[in-house]
């Protein structure tokens, strides 16, 4: 089982330690705020109230025998940089560090982090592609220019067939997913569900209020998304 | 072209201001902080330095008529509340607001925003699901219980057909796509360059380094990555 510590719990990093408790890996919490500690220590395996960036408190609590190291520091960011060397000079293989700014970020890089990670940033980007394209519900790049999309059906492709609706021929994407409402009657009461059809055919039918699940070339997921 | 009010331009209000002037929506940047106005001056359509709490001030910029207001205000949860409220009032139809802790975003909720967004909670879980996965490089729920991940090829997979790989009769999971690390030489120097295959064929051959995009229940993604 992975060993993971998480340096810092702030809202992102008590979220990586309380996710990473609940899927079983064992988590060292790391924090100079009792109060963070307090609230982890029922969850966490070994919550620890120190100053992570003095060596001494780190090495006392085996920082050096995690797997992975996550740092999530964002006010103070020389607090955050010594920390980051000094987990790399004890030799803990795998650094993820917040980045508050694009510097900062520069400079985790050049102290060999593993990967710099910008929450705050990614979402505010994954909100505003879909508020530029206001059917679209989700977004992920999956690769440098694809994306997966997830969008509304339009009104004009209600009812039609997949193999009507010419999604591939006239976009050039692909349709990997359709989630769709089913109304079901449970115990006497009418309750919607959501059932995911994960391998979409030609003959299936596609209705307003189901949601496609599309994956392409952004260009040409835009082409699609943007004239609905 | 979408109208849209950015209110608090912290990390998160910032990045999603900053995305949408690059892909030409029309921004009203709202901040009491004269630095953050500034910073986001020449690129918004309009900034203006006001208390967003102050339904006068909201007036005085024809808040009202935009399509969208994003509220990101962290540390005040209570200057948050007001201003939603202040913005329901004043007809704004999509509200979404960054919730600060699950009880803030429950409030919210109950004001009738469009949607709360938790940046750092969501990127600590897509954080935590990687680190659980060594070789999952990405993940994002597509719908309840159903997710993309971003697979390293697995060693003993090297070098196989996809066909032989048996990934789909095993797993029950789809491939959606295939990235593939290509060398090539450019100006007489050799370059990485990664090519994302969007339609994999059975016959495609799979290689140690490449990245398999896969779509499926949780659980049958979990049989597959955890296995690795
Ligand atoms: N030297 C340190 N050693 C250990 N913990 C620290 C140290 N400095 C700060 N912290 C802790 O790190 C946590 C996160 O810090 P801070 O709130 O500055 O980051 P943030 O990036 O704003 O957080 P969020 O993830 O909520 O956006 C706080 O709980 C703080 O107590
Ligand atoms: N009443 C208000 N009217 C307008 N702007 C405000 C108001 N109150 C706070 N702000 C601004 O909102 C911005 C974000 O606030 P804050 O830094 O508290 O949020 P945060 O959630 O910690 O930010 P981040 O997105 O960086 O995590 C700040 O720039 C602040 O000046």
């Amino acid at each position: 089982k992975r060993q993971v510590a998480v340096i810092g719990l702030g809202r992102f990093g008590y979220g990586v330690a309380e996710t990473l408790v609940k899927e079983g890996c064992e988590v060292l919490a790391i924090d100079t705020d009792p109060e963070k500690i307090q609230a982890i220590s029922d969850l966490a395996t070994f919550a620890v109230q120190c100053d992570a960036s003095d060596e001494k408190a780190l090495k006392a609590v085996s920082a050096q025998n995690v797997d992975v190291a996550v740092v999530s520091i964002g006010e103070n960011i020389e607090a955050s940089i010594l920390i980051v060397q000094t987990l790399k000079e004890m030799g803990v293989k795998q650094i993820i560090a917040k980045g508050v700014t694009a510097q900062h970020g520069k400079i985790l890089q050049n102290l060999g982090v593993t990967e710099v990670i910008f929450p705050e940033r990614d979402a505010a980007i994954r909100l505003a592609q879909r508020l530029i394209s206001p059917n679209v519900l989700e977004y992920l790049e999956l690769a440098p220019g694809f994306s997966v999309e997830e969008l509304a059906v339009p009104d004009h492709m209600s009812g039609l067939r997949l193999r009507e609706a010419k999604i591939r021929e006239t976009y050039n994407v692909n349709i990997i997913g359709i989630r769709k409402k089913v109304c079901r009657m449970v115990k006497g009461r009418m309750t919607t569900e959501e059932v995911f059809n994960v391998t979409p055919a030609l003959d299936d039918v596609i209705e307003k209020g189901d949601i496609l699940v599309l994956v392409g070339k952004q260009e040409d997921l835009n082409r699609l998304t943007k004239s609905e």
